[in-house]
């Protein structure tokens, strides 16, 4: 609606606005923003998010969301699964077309999900960015001055300058990077071998590179892609505390 | 430069256009383009590969391409490594850093790497798309009006309303999807063991929803990423004969 400010941009906010980026798709962004939801909520916190994956929208069936937002009184309520509330792109589109929405429109309906949703005042507001960098970050960075910035990205060494752009749009836009989240960091075999099937180190070596904490290393956990795919998100992949030190 | 045609879109044309798509991003889809440039090579074929993954560019790394193009005679002559002569958005941008460019100068651009480029007659021009769909498809579809589309995508059954976007795309630009190749298909220990770390049948399910053979399973092979990361493709990352069926 017209006029309505965005409560998570009040100075007076108690919401903290968490943004979790990617350099490029398939590192787990949306995974690890689904988990981590997930991860807080149990931890007795008041959980949202809002997925501003446009093209990629993953959380509803990540968090198994079952039904679709109700209109009540003009302002949108967004549906609950496993104690998190929920916003998507994927409320008006199908999964299998592509969202062809840009420019101001896309502006427009990022900012209504932020003001004509009854969010109730979350402790967190977690923010699937779509992967990479582009205009949604900065309509986003607009809406949430106070947004804290994570970056997933993967082990292999070489997806650290990827990962780096991430880096760089936030700074574009004036928002900090708060933290790195390594994930697919290792894979268990059945006798407890530890496989680094995509390498290891590139963590770290982005943390350092931006002098900001390396927060957790999620391994490669077949669990929690059948979770994801089934609306189970498994909240033992919580396995280093992101939630904790976040 | 003004007026040249594409010597590809003639219908005299010998070269055969494999356009390499995926519904989004991390299927390895420049890696399955990487490696396929090469096994083809291999078997004695003249490949060219355009990087048209504009935000996303990694193919002159896969590849190991070590210069720039060099111009003659307005012409611009692509550099070679491995047997696959390679024109990239990379040439032009840093990975670390944000490509911008949008709308007609992107469509101009990529034009040029059609027109202005020497490529003497390839046998195969593989193009790695952007993952997703966008203008760039569109573009290209254009330029190459018998290009055959290849998807790329992951063995989990989740992942292929994901992937049948690149398909959708496809269908809006009129061109054919010819096959589907399934990449991380597994994982195998030291012992032999195959892990099945992404789950299994995706890429069944969906060349059979598209009525396109699976031309193709990739399996997880830590010695492809790290091939990937210092530009020596692994030529033995052939192994379900992908170039042999294309
Ligand atoms: N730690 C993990 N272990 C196993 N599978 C994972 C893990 N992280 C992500 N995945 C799977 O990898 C795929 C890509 O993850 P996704 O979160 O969609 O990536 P992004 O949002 O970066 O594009 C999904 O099928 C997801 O379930
Ligand atoms: N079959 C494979 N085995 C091991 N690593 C792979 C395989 N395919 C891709 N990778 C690695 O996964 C990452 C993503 O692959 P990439 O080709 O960049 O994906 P896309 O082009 O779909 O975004 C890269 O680090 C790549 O080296």
């Amino acid at each position: 609606s017209e006029g309505r400010e965005i409560p998570f941009a009040r100075p007076d906010s108690t919401t903290r606005a968490l943004l979790i980026a990617s350099g490029k798709g398939g590192v787990g962004k949306s995974s690890v923003t689904a988990n981590l939801a997930v991860a807080l909520s149990n931890r007795g916190k008041s959980v949202a998010v809002v997925d501003a994956d446009v093209w990629g929208f993953s959380i509803p069936r990540m968090l198994g969301v079952e039904r679709a937002p109700v209109v009540i009184d003009d302002m949108l309520v967004p549906p609950e699964s496993h104690g998190v509330n929920v916003i998507s792109m994927g409320f008006f589109a199908r999964e299998d077309q592509p969202v062809i929405w840009r420019g101001p429109m896309l502006h427009k309906a990022l900012e209504q999900f932020l003001t004509d949703v009854y969010w109730d005042e979350p402790d967190y507001l977690l923010v699937d960015l779509p992967p990479g960098t582009g205009d949604i970050s900065i309509s986003l960075a607009q809406f949430l001055p106070r947004g804290e910035v994570f970056v997933v990205t993967t082990p292999q060494p070489a997806a650290q300058r990827v990962a780096q752009r991430a880096a760089f749009m936030a700074e574009k836009v004036r928002l900090e990077v708060k933290g790195i989240i390594e994930n697919m960091a290792w894979f268990a075999g059945d006798d407890g071998t530890r496989y680094e099937i995509f390498g290891s180190g590139g963590g770290r070596e982005l943390a350092e590179r931006l002098d900001v904490p390396l927060i957790g290393q999620v391994p490669l956990v077949p669990a929690l892609r059948e979770g994801a795919d089934t609306g189970v998100p498994i909240v033992v992949s919580d396995p280093s505390g992101e939630a904790a030190t976040v």
